[in-house]
């Protein structure tokens, strides 16, 4: 899952 | 008209004149396009009805097996008013002699062939905003947690289309199947596509950004 940092942080914010 | 407006904003290519004009300044301003073209589509995905409310580990996995073929598809109805070249951005036009240039003729030939599938249908922009969310969410992801979800977001989009090909193309009543039977085409070009982007990332040549490497990683 750490491998997918960016798409997982993307995801959650809120826009 | 929900899915009109969850349209993303253009982007442009913006390549780097102080680049030498080969293959590498070409692949890396794919790559940097594709890669802030991939932000915008994560923001799209969440808009699509349906999509927010999956599981993060399923979104995740929607967009890992998916995001090429949204990205293609984007491409694809961007070129529709151009013959035989292909709009990655308003300013970045790639002939087929340019995509030899940059070793993508394969890869232009196969995204070229959707571009004239869908001309000769006269494909409409609610249908290709539909369409990508029905690739989005038949992206057949072989670990998702809850496919009873992920079938209710592909009846939703999938009704989508069915409503509007009823009451704008009553005189085919087949159009929606032509439409959803270029998909396995979409599938076969984004797969060559990502397969070709990794070997492109294992030669170390082209710098690419984190999201796009990591997409690529993940689909490997």
């Amino acid at each position: 899952k750490e491998k997918h940092k960016i798409l997982h942080r993307l995801l959650q914010n809120s826009t | 008209s929900h899915l009109l407006g969850a349209e993303p904003e253009k982007v442009f290519a913006m390549p780097d004149p102080a680049l030498p004009d080969d293959d590498i300044k070409a692949l890396t301003t794919l790559c940097d396009l594709a890669d802030r073209e991939l932000v915008l589509n994560i923001g799209w995905a969440k808009h699509l009805p349906g999509f927010s409310s999956l599981s993060l580990p399923d979104q995740m996995r929607l967009l890992q097996s998916a995001w090429m073929e949204v990205l293609i598809l984007r491409v694809v109805f961007r070129s529709l008013g151009t013959q035989d070249k292909l709009v990655f951005a308003e300013d970045y036009v790639m002939d087929a002699d340019q995509a030899k240039l940059a070793g993508l003729l394969e890869l232009h030939t196969a995204i070229l062939q959707l571009v004239r599938r869908y001309r000769a249908m006269g494909l409409e922009r609610e249908e290709f905003v539909t369409l990508k969310a029905i690739a989005l969410a038949n992206s057949d992801s072989m670990h998702i947690e809850d496919m009873e979800a992920v079938q209710r977001l592909q009846d939703c989009v999938h009704e989508a289309l069915q409503d509007y090909e009823h009451i704008h193309h009553s005189e085919d009543p087949r159009r929606a199947g032509k439409l959803i039977m270029t998909l396995p085409l979409l599938r076969q070009t984004a797969t060559k596509a990502v397969q070709h982007f990794c070997s492109i990332k294992q030669d170390g040549r082209v710098p690419m950004h984190k999201l796009f490497v990591e997409l690529l990683e993940a689909n490997a």
